[in-house]
């Protein structure tokens, strides 16, 4: 089964 | 003083018609280089970077740096009331509260003028995000057509929709309680014109899974640009990509589905 991730995961948001 | 001029407001009305079902609010952000949104949806799945280059406006000028809240939905009602021909103009003072939308009619003989009042907006600045193009496994580009259609088509299967890229092309398919569907499309070898090609650059095959919910946001910025480019590697986000004739472009982030 596969979950929705967050897109903030991947950026480090300044 | 911020002036930006557009001939054709039809590119404006289509870029919000590209980002409306996404954002409701978002920062529009000024500059000398041109006009620069980035924002992410309310659940923080994907992010939407709009740029419009200040060389691609019929007219463009901009004394200081201006970071101008607006709300997307006030925009959609302004931007409906210009005629297809018309030419738009955005004007804002220093500090502004309030946005201008000019709209001149070809022949000059109508003159409409639309003042938007400006949103605090209180969300965390998100800063320029910077991404490498070249470091993704899989490029494809193929009809922005063709894409809208697999996207609408596959999202009666399921939720999502699985993105498999091999060197022979990209694969789409989805499942669901009553049955499922895959669309396989190879490279195109002599395709008569440009926009009808398939085109795949690929450093090692591409696997990923992403929410129909989304994509189908996505292709609503399909009439900007008859191409699409779609940038994948593994575990990372996907980038949709539309041009924005010479003027700039729309890419939307869509983080990946992960294996529980």
């Amino acid at each position: 089964k596969k979950t929705q991730n967050k897109i903030d995961a991947y950026f480090k948001l300044q | 003083m911020f002036e930006a001029r557009l001939v054709q407001s039809a590119i404006l009305k289509k870029v919000l018609d590209a980002i409306k079902d996404l954002l409701t609010e978002a920062t529009f952000e000024c500059s000398d280089s041109g006009i620069q949104v980035q924002a992410m949806d309310n659940a923080h799945v994907s992010l939407v970077s709009l740029n419009l280059r200040s060389d691609g406006f019929d007219k463009y000028r901009c004394d200081r740096n201006l970071s101008m809240g607006m709300s997307i939905a006030s925009m959609t009602k302004i931007l409906r009331c210009a005629g297809a021909e018309d030419t738009v103009t955005l004007r804002a003072v220093d500090n502004p509260e309030n946005i201008m939308f000019i709209f001149e009619s070809p022949n000059k003989e109508k003159l409409a003028e639309y003042e938007m009042k400006l949103i605090n907006m209180d969300q965390e600045h998100l800063g320029i995000i910077k991404t490498k193009e070249t470091s993704y496994s899989c490029v494809v580009k193929m009809p922005s057509q063709e894409f809208s259609r697999i996207c609408r088509d596959l999202s009666q299967f399921g939720e999502s929709i699985t993105f498999a890229c091999s060197k022979e092309g990209i694969k789409f398919s989805a499942s669901g309680d009553f049955g499922q569907a895959t669309v396989k499309l190879a490279q195109t070898a002599d395709a008569d014109k440009e926009e009808e090609a398939v085109l795949v650059t690929m450093q090692e095959p591409v696997k990923l899974t992403f929410s129909c919910r989304y994509l189908n946001c996505f292709v609503k910025a399909g009439p900007l640009c008859a191409q699409v480019q779609l940038s994948m590697s593994n575990d990372v986000p996907l980038v949709c990509e539309y041009k924005i004739g010479d003027i700039g472009h729309i890419r939307y982030y869509l983080a990946p589905k992960i294996d529980d």
